[in-house]
């Protein structure tokens, strides 16, 4: 149990991310 | 893209500071993991904002925390379909 992340942590949804060329 | 720093973020309203570091943080993993890129993010978006400003200066702590988010989230999936409730 040493991990603290939730796995029904909410997904981030990008504004501004674009596909590198 | 200039690096993100702690006064920048200050700058930022509390709400809006997530999405600043979501952004920096949102290629570098959908480099690792496209299809996980959303979800793990927001997880790792949980942590202290000044945890996560040293995260995107240290490539290794961060590929590392990526690794964390992914085995918790196989994990949660295994016991969400052994469970099978409702």
């Amino acid at each position: 149990r040493k991990s603290t992340l939730n796995p029904n942590a909410k997904e981030f949804n990008p504004r501004s991310f674009a596909q590198p060329k | 893209q200039e690096p993100l720093t702690a006064s920048m973020l200050a700058a930022a309203p509390p709400q809006e500071q997530k999405q600043i570091l979501g952004e920096r943080l949102y290629p570098l993993i959908h480099a690792m993991h496209p299809f996980l890129a959303g979800k793990i993010t927001g997880m790792l978006l949980e942590i202290d904002n000044s945890e996560l400003l040293l995260m995107l200066e240290s490539p290794e702590s961060l590929h590392s925390k990526i690794e964390e988010a992914v085995a918790v989230l196989q994990v949660h999936q295994m016991s969400e379909s052994s469970h099978k409730s409702a």
